[in-house]
């Protein structure tokens, strides 16, 4: 890996705890 | 072929000789995936970080969650007893991680978590750092530098204000506070540096 965030599947795990919100967030 | 893991977000420095290098990895993301998220969800009640880009709120979070969690778990390295604590609430002593491998990175996580505990703050002080910490991150990915600078402006000047109010006699700890965040940033450097070099094998 070049990146060490991607070595840890940091991204990943940012981007579904970042979305998460916005599911659930009422219309 | 490492037998040990010095990281105290693993629940202990012992590797299960048997156990297969997914099977690690998948023991330590059960303690490491909750403890960004719950980074993830300290960032959303920053007060403005949901109004930068999806991009820059991903790329800060990338940047500053192991600055964060140091911050956070600076408790777990106690200074007076020797000790790091790990996740699964077992203390070993400064020799004999040092015995598994621990360097230099200890050594610093040591220092940091002296001078930080060392300043006394209370739990609002620490979470305004911790909000600083975060925004002050590596900004190299970063599309909208000016909105994250506005916002590291906008955190500083209140924390400024906050350690003003609480500590009116020891104007000091706010330049200690800033003086931190450079130190951080060799901390994540000595920790990337040591990710980059950590292997499983299968």
């Amino acid at each position: 890996f070049s990146d060490p965030a991607s070595n840890l599947g940091l991204e990943d795990i940012i981007r579904k705890a970042l979305m998460g919100n916005l599911e659930e967030r009422p219309e | 072929n490492r037998m040990h893991l010095v990281c105290p977000m693993n629940m202990s420095p012992h590797v299960d000789p048997h156990k297969s290098g997914h099977g690690i990895w998948e023991e330590f993301s059960h303690s490491f995936t909750p403890a960004v998220r719950e980074v993830v969800e300290f960032a959303k009640r920053i007060p403005g970080f949901r109004e930068l880009s999806q991009h820059d709120q991903v790329s800060l979070l990338k940047a500053g969650t192991f600055e964060v969690l140091v911050v956070r778990f600076a408790s777990l390295f106690e200074v007076k007893d020797r000790t790091v604590t790990f996740l699964g609430g077992k203390k070993y002593s400064v020799e004999a991680l040092r015995a598994m491998g621990a360097g230099d990175l200890q050594n610093s996580m040591f220092d940091f978590s002296e001078k930080l505990t060392g300043l006394g703050l209370n739990e609002e002080e620490m979470s305004l750092f911790t909000a600083v910490v975060l925004v002050s991150a590596d900004r190299s990915g970063i599309e909208n530098a000016n909105s994250v600078e506005a916002l590291q402006e906008t955190l500083i000047r209140a924390l400024r204000s906050l350690i003003t109010k609480n500590h009116p006699n020891e104007s000091a700890i706010f330049t200690k506070l800033l003086l931190k965040l450079p130190d951080l940033r060799s901390l994540n450097n000595m920790h990337s540096e040591q990710l980059l070099a950590f292997k499983v094998h299968p």
